[in-house]
């Protein structure tokens, strides 16, 4: 059991810091576990180090690094144990353009080997996707009111 | 096992059967404020068998139930299915697709089904684990939760890593 | 102190009911009192009914929906007791197109009778601004590298 | 009583002494995520006398002393002031402009000043209230936060109007 454990983590670091300097170049960051003798006894801590600066408390990062440090462990996982389809509801809302565009790319990417399915406001995201389906208000309701293909 | 259909009977904003038909790769949703793009989430996550109403933003399961606009009657009951791809055979099924659904009406009532047959709660997340589908897995980010991975405690984020390992 | 209370009450619902309504058209928003024999014994809640739906419960309405409804309370208490600055970060964040619209709108018109400070990723709110203040991490930390006057 | 000018000196990620100077009017701030622009409105918050830490994003008070990066080393103390337009004679000051400012140093000693006479933090909290100002009111809405106002519990909502009444 532990040795599985351990497994997994080294395989979640090394794919969450991959991510994490694709998405935030310059910056380091990596996971640290409080008790590498009985990992059990202990938690999972987050390090970042945004580009160019020292080492901080996770409590002090803007919105926007919460969020790049957030998507790199979601994204180091999914490398790890893939899931078939991935759903995300505005995870870009504190990104500013240049950081809304690499998202946008990071899920392209994964969008080759599992599905993803976008809520999103950002031209960014939205002109990347595959598909695009619009939702609005009818008389009964939500409805579909549009599918089209992406790229058009 | 990407999910290829999603069907919307009566749930939450939509007040009658709507499809949703999906590709494999990456589909974005958009619309107005209030127009059930976050309805369609919490959709997938109620026929995934999750038990907390509050995580679908509804104080108790009935409140997933369409309860009327527009001059339209508040539903009896709703129901939401999902059409699963089985190509890749992550479901022990022997069928190409594999359609998973969960209803529940105003008593209370809740009931699952896989390709038709009814099934517990339990044969739904053993079927699902499979496929590697958790319905509270870190592959599903509510509205507003993205930072909440960062913020929690140390113990809670490594029992994430326990999950998948 | 009831009296007092009583007024403050009844003036404030007026304006939120008025920009509740100029932001979301067609929809309807209230104040209430659980106990209005004893409003201290009670505490008030929100009643808001999006365009053409039933009245909900807060914790069903969407992101933007209660963004709205808080944006319409926080100019209510404005108009009712203005304070000489406001200071809004990043509020639009789960506003549509148009929604971000209307709040930008909103606080130009605020902004002749007090100070408005706003961060903002979006067109709509910068655009509208009198002043752009631009931040930028420099050497020695954060610097303030730019100010504009808004409209060029 | 508008705020005129904004001095952030070694405030959080502000290495040096930096000066915001504002219009009347509609101010936007931009800038790249982590560039600094929520901390500005926590030195607001600062001067203002928020006494929570926590609320500034800081573990601790001496937290928002500026800690280094890019080499430069971290800073002994942090001092924030605003310059505040008096020609309304919102507070009762005999002057146009008003000048309230904080300072923190790392042993924790923290001193208030007015128009740089040393004040209190009732002082400056009195002061402030003249002009309808208070340091957790809620014309200062922080990153995220707007939802809050409509989440939170009927009691607390209703203590907001007893405070403006
Ligand atoms: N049981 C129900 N019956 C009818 N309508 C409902 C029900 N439950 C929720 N709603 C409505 O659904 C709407 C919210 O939809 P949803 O949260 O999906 O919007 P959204 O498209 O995600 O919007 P946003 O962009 O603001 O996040 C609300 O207007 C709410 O009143
Ligand atoms: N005491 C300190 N010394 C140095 N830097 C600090 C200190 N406290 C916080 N920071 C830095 O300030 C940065 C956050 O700044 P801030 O939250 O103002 O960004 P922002 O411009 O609001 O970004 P976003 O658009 O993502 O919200 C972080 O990178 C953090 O490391
Ligand atoms: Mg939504
Ligand atoms: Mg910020």
């Amino acid at each position: 059991k532990l040795a599985v454990f351990m497994e997994a983590f080294e395989a979640i670091n090394r794919s969450f810091k991959e991510i994490f300097s694709q998405l935030s170049p310059e910056g380091e960051a990596e996971l640290i576990l409080e008790n590498y003798g009985d990992p059990f006894e202990g938690g999972l801590e987050i390090r970042a180090k945004p580009a160019g600066k020292e080492v901080r408390s996770i409590e002090s990062m803007s919105g926007g690094e919460k969020t790049l440090t957030a998507l790199a462990f979601v994204f180091g996982l999914a490398r790890y144990k893939p899931a078939p389809f991935y759903v995300l509801d505005e995870a870009d809302m504190f990104l500013d353009g240049d950081n809304g565009e690499k998202f946008a790319n990071l899920v392209k990417e994964f969008s080759k080997s599992a599905q993803f399915i976008v809520v999103s406001f950002r031209e960014s995201m939205v002109s990347s996707a595959d598909q695009l389906i619009g939702v609005a208000m009818q008389d009964a309701g939500s409805d579909i009111v549009s599918v089209k293909l992406g790229g058009q | 096992a990407y999910i290829k259909e999603i069907t919307l009977h009566n749930f939450k904003s939509f007040g009658k059967r709507v499809v949703v038909s999906l590709p494999k790769g990456f589909t974005a949703v958009v619309g107005a404020n209030g127009s059930g793009k976050s309805n369609i989430i919490d959709g997938i996550c109620f026929v995934l068998g999750r038990r907390s109403s509050k995580s679908m933003r509804a104080d108790r399961l009935v409140d997933l139930i369409f309860n009327g606009s527009n001059g339209r009657p508040p539903a009896d009951f709703t129901e939401v299915s999902l059409i699963f791809d089985n190509t890749d055979s992550a479901f022990p099924i022997d069928s190409s697709n594999v359609t998973v659904s969960r209803k529940v009406n105003r008593a209370g009532y809740c009931a699952y089904r896989i390709n038709d047959r009814m099934a517990t709660r339990t044969e739904i997340i053993e079927l699902l684990s499979h496929a590697a589908i958790n319905p509270d897995g870190y592959n599903i980010i509510m509205q507003g939760d993205i930072v909440k991975i960062v913020e929690m405690n140390a113990a809670d984020r490594r029992k994430i890593i326990d999950e998948v390992s």
